[in-house]
C-alpha cells in the first residue's frame, strides 16, 4: 500500500490511498485503502491522513476519520491524535500498521505500531526526509 | 499557505536481513522521486490533489511497493487494486476497488471524484467508467514481478500442505 498527503498554497489539505491489498486475499475482499474514513480522509479544520496496515482493522476503528474528529474535538495535536489510535485503539483491537498525516499548518506526521513502515516528507522548510525502520 | 508533503509505502515487519544496502537505496530514491513529484506541483501553486496524484503515480509504477505495478497476488493470482482520494476543503471524495486492467487506480478514483455524482465505484463497472475517462488500461500481466509471484507459490504451496497437515498441524490457519 502507498499513500500521500499535503498541503498546498491555498491552504487545502489531500490525502491519498492506492494499494494491491492482502496476499492471497478470496472472495473480493476489500481493505482500508479504499474506504472514506477509514484508509483515507481529509478535512482542511483537522488533518489529512493515509493509512497502510491491518485493513480489517482499520475499517472497523474507521481509523483516518477518528484521527481527524479527535484534533477537530477535542483540540489534541495531529501526532497525539494519530498516536492515541494507532497505539491504543487500535493496538488494542489487534491491529497493526501506520499512519502518514498532515496538519492545517503543513506538519507531517507519522505513528506506526510496526516494525517499519516506508516513509518520507518534504516540510513546509523544504527539508527532505526518507525512512524505513 | 506553507507547503508540505508526506508519503507511506506501506507499514509492516520490514526485515534488514531482506534488505541489502543496495535494494534499501533504491527505496530511499524511490521515496524521494515520488516525493519531488509532487512538491513541485505545490511549489507551482498547483493543488494538494494534484500534488498527491503526482506523489502516489512515481510509487504505483514502480515494482518496490505493493500498488500498481508490484501489487500482492489475490489467491487466484490476479491482481486487484484500490485506491482512494479525498480533499480537505470540500469532503469531496472518490474510491475504487477490484480492478484489474487500469494502470494508474489513483487517476480512476480521482474521476471518481470529479467526473461522477458517486463516491465510490468497485470492479467491473469502475473499470467501464475509467474507459469512458479515458484512463490508460495495461494487460493483467503489467503488475506482475517475480518477488510477488515467489510470494504467492510460497503461501499456496503452504495452504495446500495445509490442508494435508491441518488436522496434525494446528499452526496452518488461514483467514
Amino acid at each position: 500500500t502507498v499513500g500521500a498527503v499535503a498541503l498546498d498554497k491555498h491552504g487545502n489539505l489531500a490525502a491519498g490511498t492506492s494499494t494491491g491489498g492482502m496476499t492471497n486475499k478470496k472472495f473480493g475482499r476489500i481493505g482500508d485503502s479504499p474506504i472514506i474514513g477509514a484508509g483515507t480522509y481529509a478535512d482542511n479544520k483537522a488533518c489529512a491522513i493515509s493509512a497502510t496496515g491491518h485493513g480489517e482493522y482499520f475499517i472497523r476503528a474507521a481509523v483516518a476519520h477518528d484521527i481527524c474528529a479527535r484534533v477537530l474535538y477535542q483540540g489534541v495535536s495531529l501526532q497525539a491524535a494519530a498516536d492515541a489510535v494507532i497505539f491504543d485503539k487500535l493496538k488494542n483491537m489487534g491491529g497493526d500498521g501506520g499512519i502518514v498525516g498532515m496538519s492545517p499548518q503543513g506538519d507531517p506526521v507519522f505513528s506506526f505500531n510496526t516494525p517499519g513502515m516506508y516513509r518520507g516528507y518534504i516540510d513546509k522548510s523544504g527539508s527532505v526526509f526518507t525512512g524505513i525502520y | 499557505s506553507p507547503i508540505a508533503i508526506a508519503i507511506h509505502g506501506g507499514a509492516g515487519t520490514i526485515l534488514k536481513k531482506n534488505l541489502t544496502p543496495e535494494i534499501e537505496a533504491q527505496y530511499h530514491a524511490k521515496l524521494e522521486e515520488s516525493l519531488r513529484a509532487g512538491y513541485q506541483i505545490l511549489e507551482s501553486g498547483g493543488s494538494s490533489i494534484d500534488a498527491i496524484q503526482a506523489t502516489i503515480i512515481v510509487l504505483e509504477n514502480s515494482p518496490l511497493f505493493n500498488a500498481g505495478k508490484g501489487a500482492v497476488f489475490t489467491h487466484h493470482k490476479t491482481n486487484e487494486l484500490d485506491a482512494s482520494i479525498m480533499e480537505g476543503k470540500t469532503l469531496n471524495a472518490g474510491a475504487i476497488s477490484g480492478v484489474t486492467r487500469v494502470k494508474n487506480p489513483i487517476l480512476l478514483a480521482a474521476k471518481v471524484m470529479t467526473e461522477s455524482k458517486h463516491v465510490m465505484l468497485s470492479g467491473e463497472g469502475a473499470e467501464t467508467f475509467a474507459k469512458q475517462q479515458q484512463l490508460e488500461f495495461v494487460a493483467p500481466e503489467y503488475f506482475h514481478t517475480p518477488r510477488r509471484l515467489k510470494q504467492i507459490d510460497n503461501l499456496l504451496t503452504k495452504e495446500k500442505n495445509a490442508r494435508i497437515e491441518a488436522p496434525t498441524n494446528p499452526n496452518f490457519k488461514y483467514g
